[in-house]
């Protein structure tokens, strides 16, 4: 996350707020609600307070305009920029304007107001972008519906930054762990350890052990207590185990570890010849037999060669024409001694590479004793 | 492609990148600065943009960075606010 310079804010907290020119492309009811979701975001999470107002001159007032509107930014037609804000300030401070040459919607067909909303919000409360890609303060377009657009624990800790905690209301300071017996219950990723597999779901990671002895030795804890410095979800993430290295994969970036400790800074995934249609990794699995990596994303998997450090020719190809028996997507995958394991929603499928089929399913959340 | 096709893509591409890097990352190109100046003035704001997206910082519009800049985004400068 990070501020304007000086870190301009609003001293009253209770903030007033207006709609000053609606768009023709959703009914006004549907503006405010957008809006309202948007503002509610922020004063979750934070000791704020938002009045809509009708009258008078409010603190931050939204509208819709095209092309040149008023201020030094002109818009630029349909595409490119969506919208712009202002920091916290007198006057045009903290006003938002949408583009009118877009097609806003509710989070159908066009761009979701709410989530355009959410983010120029952040600017009028003072945040400027963030490079983390799971955060609302991110300056791309993520095509979003309101119910899963959430701020990331970026925004969080940057709003918080600027105005504190909320005094009345509970925020998760260490998010609860994932409900993981769940029968639904799906994984972000999974990679070995040593001797231990580590499944990471939202922020949270287990970690089991496979020396027989201690079958069900189970431990869990939050991301950031056993890999400071990594704070966003995991996408996936694999081990190289004669390196004793583990990468870890969230958004465009990844993280090499090594005795759980983050060695140099974050790569780029397109360090691995990524094309820049892949914004983020599914799954990853490393099979030390034949010195090869394989990433699932989407519908799609490569096949990386450590040796030459290239991707192999003839990639992406689809999953399932490859891999029988498992389903369009992986959301992750390990390999340990006995097999190949692929974590598909709620299930995690074992898949012998000799036969080239899976020989086994079972529940994803058995591996955390459910 | 015809090479003035190929040509006139790059210009395009150039075009993109200039005014993309004037508005979110304060590049100036004065008229009639000496073309070596511009060039590493640009290079150098290619390179700051590649670092925030987290793509490879080669320095050059290659095609991942020129996808980013196309992509829709909100018209507030990610550096120098």
């Amino acid at each position: 996350f990070s501020f304007y310079p000086y870190k301009p804010k609003w001293k009253n907290t209770t903030i007033t707020y207006t709609v000053a020119k609606y768009t023709p492309d959703m009914s006004r009811g549907e503006v405010q609600k957008s809006i309202r979701l948007a503002l509610k975001m922020w004063s979750d999470v934070a000791p704020l307070k938002f009045i809509e107002i009708n009258h008078g001159k409010a603190d931050i007032v939204l509208s819709f305009a095209s092309r040149a509107h008023g201020d030094f930014f002109p818009f630029d037609g349909p595409g490119g920029v969506l919208a712009h804000a202002f920091q916290p300030a007198e006057g045009m401070g903290g006003d938002v304007h949408f583009d009118e040459d877009e097609k806003w919607s509710t989070g159908g067909q066009g761009y979701s107001l709410f989530a355009v909303a959410a983010h120029e919000l952040g600017h009028s409360l003072g945040l400027t972008h963030s490079t983390d890609p799971s955060a609302v303060m991110y300056p791309t377009y993520r095509h979003h519906g309101s119910s899963q657009y959430n701020l990331s624990s970026d925004d969080v800790q940057g709003i918080q930054t600027l105005y504190g905690k909320p005094n009345n209301k509970k925020v998760e300071i260490q998010p609860t762990a994932p409900k993981k017996c769940d029968p639904m219950f799906s994984f972000d990723a999974a990679a070995m350890i040593q001797n231990e597999i580590i499944f990471f779901k939202s922020r949270h990671v287990w970690m089991r052990t496979t020396k027989s002895s201690y079958w069900n030795q189970l431990r869990e804890g939050h991301i950031s207590s056993y890999f400071p410095g990594i704070d966003s979800p995991v996408d996936a993430a694999y081990d190289i185990p004669a390196q004793g290295m583990l990468f870890i994969f969230t958004g465009q970036k990844y993280w090499v570890i090594q005795e759980l400790k983050i060695r140099g800074r974050a790569g780029s995934i397109y360090e691995y010849g990524f094309p820049s249609s892949v914004r983020q990794v599914d799954a990853v699995v490393h099979v030390a037999e034949y010195e090869k990596t394989i990433f699932f994303a989407g519908q799609f998997y490569y096949r990386y060669d450590e040796q030459k450090r290239q991707m192999d020719s003839g990639f992406p190809r689809r999953i399932q024409t490859d891999w029988t028996g498992i389903p369009r997507r992986v959301d992750a995958a390990f390999k340990m001694i006995g097999g190949l394991f692929l974590l598909s929603g709620s299930r995690s499928y074992q898949y012998d590479f000799r036969q080239k089929r899976v020989v086994k399913i079972i529940a994803g959340n058995t591996w955390l004793g459910c | 492609r015809p090479v003035d096709e190929d040509q006139k893509m790059r210009t395009e591409d150039v075009e993109l990148a200039e005014g993309y890097l004037r508005r979110f990352y304060s590049l100036e190109i004065k008229g009639g600065a000496r073309r070596a100046r511009s060039t590493s003035v640009m290079e150098e704001k290619i390179r700051k943009m590649q670092n925030f997206f987290g793509l490879g910082e080669t320095g050059h519009l290659d095609s991942q960075t020129l996808d980013v800049m196309r992509e829709p985004r909100c018209g507030v400068p990610d550096v120098d606010n």
